[in-house]
């Protein structure tokens, strides 16, 4: 089933 | 200075518990736009952002180009429950150093000539403000579903299991969970209801693909219910985070983006 991924590399800098 | 005011107090109640459910406190974002929300989770899985256009209100005034108050949402959340359906929900703030920064909540209810009025403070706390933003996405695949329908399936799936598992076809939405015990497998068609649109399934499905969640996220999510009768779930891979939205008038509305699980 994998591991849960993370959403830290998802966001962009303002 | 700030002030807003709302006569359904119970749909502000109804967003404060469904960001409660991911986050324990987080900055309200005031500016003369209207109210802005945003926060991860601890687990950094999922992302929950809200927008209260100023006309979303029934009164909003902020006087502030940017008005950056940290509030800790269970603490919020018990106080709107003291407020009555009937009442008219106003929330106000006053710059002012001298005292304890404080937002204020008043719940008042029309008595003839006379109103009863009830006011509680919330103690602000200084929460760092997110330095990153969403980025712009370009959604290839989209899905929307009656929101109570995702409720059941992710409910019965809780049941389970703590992952499901989504495959996003161009005709089909298989959702399936399996455990050492059992294994649930549902399939959810497009279709119009003629007579009811708010029970039609819809989807545009460029890219099929399939993803696993966590349950919990998802049926949290769908506990919105109040918020909007549909869900709108947009995505492009299973390496994206897929979002989850529901909309409300005045381009307001609750969105939650949430990472998948990885097989590599």
């Amino acid at each position: 089933q994998g591991y849960q991924g993370r959403l830290d590399g998802f966001f962009k800098k303002k | 200075m700030l002030e807003c005011k709302l006569q359904e107090p119970k749909v502000f109640r109804s967003v404060v518990e469904a960001m409660s459910e991911h986050i324990k406190e987080c900055n309200f974002e005031f500016t003369r736009e209207g109210l802005k929300m945003q926060a991860l989770d601890s687990s950094h899985i999922a992302f929950t952002f809200v927008t209260l256009s100023a006309t979303w209100w029934n009164e909003y005034r902020c006087d502030d180009e940017a008005l950056l108050l940290g509030v800790n949402l269970e603490t919020l959340l018990k106080i709107l429950k003291c407020g009555p359906d009937n009442s008219l929900l106003a929330l106000s703030y006053e710059n002012d150093d001298d005292e304890v920064s404080e937002l204020k909540v008043k719940f008042e209810v029309d008595r003839g000539e006379k109103k009863d009025v009830a006011e509680f403070a919330l103690k602000l706390t200084h929460i760092d403000p997110m330095e990153e933003e969403v980025p712009e996405l370009t959604w290839t695949n989209e899905l929307e579903m009656p929101t109570q329908e995702l409720f059941r399936i992710a409910r019965d799936i809780s049941l389970f299991s703590e992952i499901m598992v989504l495959e996003f076809d161009k005709d089909k939405l298989r959702i399936s969970c399996s455990s050492k015990e059992s294994t649930a497998d549902y399939l959810v068609h497009p279709f119009e209801d003629s007579t009811n649109a708010s029970n039609s399934v819809r989807m545009n499905i460029e890219a099929p693909f399939k993803v696993s969640l966590t349950t919990h996220y998802v049926l949290s999510f769908a506990k919105n219910k109040n918020i909007n009768e549909r869900v709108v779930i947009k995505m492009i891979d299973a390496e994206t985070p897929l979002m989850f939205s529901f909309s409300m008038k005045e381009g307001s509305g609750i969105c939650y983006y949430i990472a998948g699980r990885l097989t590599d």
